[in-house]
């Protein structure tokens, strides 16, 4: 996890359509 | 007695089509001279953007966020790039040999030879011939997104129920959506999924592409999309 943390911070952010 | 409305889109496939993200924009740099580098960089940047879409996407999906967050990036790092190409293929479906990047960014066979995006071009090109052959319609690409992310292969699926679970309402829902509006090809679910080889074809390839120019270290990277290509 350690080396795909964007990866996992972006997926444990809130689901809001506003990323789309 | 009553007969079925002409195009049924199933409850996924209709959240599938207002989930789908906006145009992206590549905005080549105008300081930069053309060529290599600059396509290069043009595309690693928009890829990283994009990205950025696709992960937020992905939760949109129905049943991805119930998955484990490490399902969940399982299933991202193997099927970014399928899902990145399909993008630019259905993108490119009103084009003659011409591959749409990004609506500010569409790259001709004479304009990727001279900016070192032959091969990449070469490779995608079947793909977009295929789904053209096709006539895939916006449903249908919307779903298949979804399939290719769902049934990623990747070895280090944790719960493989529940992700089974995931690629079988996906199914459903493309079956759905043939049955409903093309009764005149029984066969067309299966013709869309034997389309997903030759998809994760391309991708390896375009995966290939880009850890190649990454090893060579001549074009900036940002971060998510270096951390997606070393996942592969």
């Amino acid at each position: 996890k350690e080396k795909h943390k964007i990866l996992h911070r972006l997926l444990q952010n809130s689901t809001s359509p506003v990323d789309l | 007695l009553h007969p079925p409305p002409l195009s049924p889109v199933t409850k996924i496939v209709s959240h599938l089509l207002v989930v789908e993200p906006e145009k992206i924009y590549a905005m080549p740099d105008p300081t930069m001279p053309d060529g290599d580098i600059k396509a290069l960089t043009t595309l690693c940047d928009l890829a990283d953007r994009e990205l950025v879409v696709i992960i937020g996407w992905a939760k949109h999906i129905p049943g991805f966020s119930s998955l484990s967050l490490a399902d969940q990036m399982s299933l991202l790092q193997s099927a970014w790039m399928e899902i990145l190409v399909l993008s630019i293929v259905f993108r490119s479906l009103a084009c003659e040999e011409e591959l749409v990047y990004a609506e500010d960014y569409v790259v001709d066979e004479e304009h990727a030879r001279l900016s070192g995006l032959l091969d990449l071009h070469v490779a995608i090109l079947p793909l977009v011939r295929r789904y053209k052959k096709l006539s895939v319609e916006k449903e249908e690409f919307v779903t298949l997104k979804a399939i290719a992310l769902a049934n990623s292969d990747s070895m280090h699926i944790e719960d493989v129920e529940a992700v089974q679970r995931l690629q079988d309402s996906l199914h459903e829902a493309l079956q759905d959506l043939e049955g409903g509006h093309n009764t005149e090809d029984p066969r067309r679910t299966g013709k869309l999924l034997m389309t997903l080889p030759l998809l994760r074809q391309t991708a390896a390839k375009a995966v290939q592409h880009f850890y190649s120019i990454k090893v060579q270290g001549k074009v900036p990277m940002h971060k998510l999309f270096l951390e997606m290509l070393e996942a592969k």
